[in-house]
């Protein structure tokens, strides 16, 4: 089956949302079958991809709750190769509606490996994750096989680190025990101020290997992109922030395939 | 009593957190006493103004669930004049903890208005909110007497305005009857960059007399001050972003004052 990893920090604003599209659209431009589950109730992930908001019928709030058939709730985007399962504000009642539910951590766990995805062939799934340590994060990092952690270069989102990483050890302990780091993306970089270069320095020798060498710059065309409903390496194929996610995809894929 | 603001919007990073602070630390510098709320499990607003994260014994969690006596809940910092109720990730399990309390929704309105508060004689409250709108949000809005809104010049951060004013609007009409909206501040704004123009004259079309003039633009200065457990306004008085938050304090006071 396919790699499937949460693209996931409760830090808010720090790049998730464009890490899984312009990641995906790298992993598709190297000849990879990707699709993204978009599991935040803004739904800014489908609306980058060009679904429309007045038409998402089906949406990952149904993935999760209902027999639903696949065809319905699995979109084509204008990108060969890569599809999308779009979102809506019903997704924000989850945590409540579904407190009764004993499996309710376990839903996207078993949507994601219903025998009628084979038929897909994905290479890969991206799940953008809402900026929470709630329950559909939670459902995220129960159904990955691995986290990947987009950290913006600034102080309060170095803050946030040390509760996600015991969050995801905690959901290694009681749920998904091959869980695993896929690595930390530095975002927005800005390679002349110094709080970039220090938050780098501090990722770095706390972290050690699992930061990407990869990192992010911070690049108008990336916050521009989605208001044409494009991926930047689309939008702009030439930009800084298209060549980073390019270069992010080939290194994230070469590590899935070494290991 | 104090006028209460709910800083909220469920869009991350858009600046709630920074807005929070150094609007409040803006109201001090013209004679108002004023108290933060930190009502996101992050705990950033608490950090920001200097409570280390081992020294929170007592946080807006015990505010909300316990009788805990005000002078152990409510921090001075080190600007006089400033107060904060600290928050740690304790908070971050009110929604589910509290979903067989009938008065869930209530309890930081309840909790703001005890006669123990009498004394402080604060001017103002400003609620910091986490990016969602879970039952910590929902209780900020019914605690408060208004809602400002901080609104990143991006696309994805106007996608979401309107969920927003649909929420505030739900609330208006089943919990708090006199909520309203404060005002709409732009942030990170960057005169030279298109989209940033195209998100004010957005909001100004959409939106009219409710956005501030103020606009706080991007300034490096505002995203180091957290690391020095300062507002800007202290840790770089002259700053462009310390200019500008002076500038959203007397504009809002002036709006409170003459109204
Ligand atoms: N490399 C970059 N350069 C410039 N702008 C960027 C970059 N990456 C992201 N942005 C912009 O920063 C804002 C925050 O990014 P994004 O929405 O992807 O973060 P997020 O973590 O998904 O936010 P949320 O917590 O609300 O889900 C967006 O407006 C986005 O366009
Ligand atoms: N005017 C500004 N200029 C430069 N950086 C800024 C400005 N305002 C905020 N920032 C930085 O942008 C990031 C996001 O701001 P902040 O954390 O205040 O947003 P938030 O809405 O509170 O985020 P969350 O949704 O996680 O609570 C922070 O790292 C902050 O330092
Ligand atoms: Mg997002
Ligand atoms: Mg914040």
């Amino acid at each position: 089956g396919p790699k499937i990893i949460a693209v996931a920090n409760q830090k808010g604003g720090v790049g998730k949302t464009t890490t899984a599209i312009n990641l995906a659209a790298g992993l598709v431009e190297i000849g990879k079958r990707v699709l993204v589950v978009d599991l935040d109730p803004q739904g800014n992930a489908s609306t980058g991809l060009g679904i429309e908001p007045d038409d998402r019928e089906y949406t990952t709030y149904d993935l999760l709750v209902d027999e639903v058939d696949l065809h319905d709730v699995i979109r084509q985007t204008a990108i060969d190769g890569l599809c999308i399962v779009p979102a809506t504000v019903d997704l924000s009642s989850a945590d409540i509606e579904l407190i009764s539910n004993e499996k309710r951590s376990f839903l996207l766990h078993d949507a994601l490996r219903q025998t009628a995805m084979d038929a897909y062939h994905w290479d890969y799934v991206l799940i953008d994750c809402p900026p929470s340590l709630n329950l559909l994060t939670v459902n995220a990092m129960i159904a990955a096989h691995s986290v990947l952690i987009p950290l913006q270069s600034e102080f309060f989102a170095l803050e946030g680190l040390s509760q996600l990483m015991l969050t995801i050890r905690e959901v290694r302990q009681t749920a998904n025990p091959t869980l695993r780091i896929e690595g930390v993306v530095l975002t927005m970089f800005d390679a002349r101020n110094n709080l970039s270069q220090q938050v780098e320095q501090d990722a770095r020798d706390n972290l050690g290997d699992i930061v990407f060498r990869t990192k992010i710059p911070r690049n108008v065309r990336v916050s521009e992109a989605p208001s044409f409903a494009q991926p930047v390496l689309s939008y702009d194929a030439a930009s800084k922030g298209a060549e980073a996610y390019r270069q992010l995809a080939a290194e994230l894929d070469d590590n899935n395939t070494k290991a």
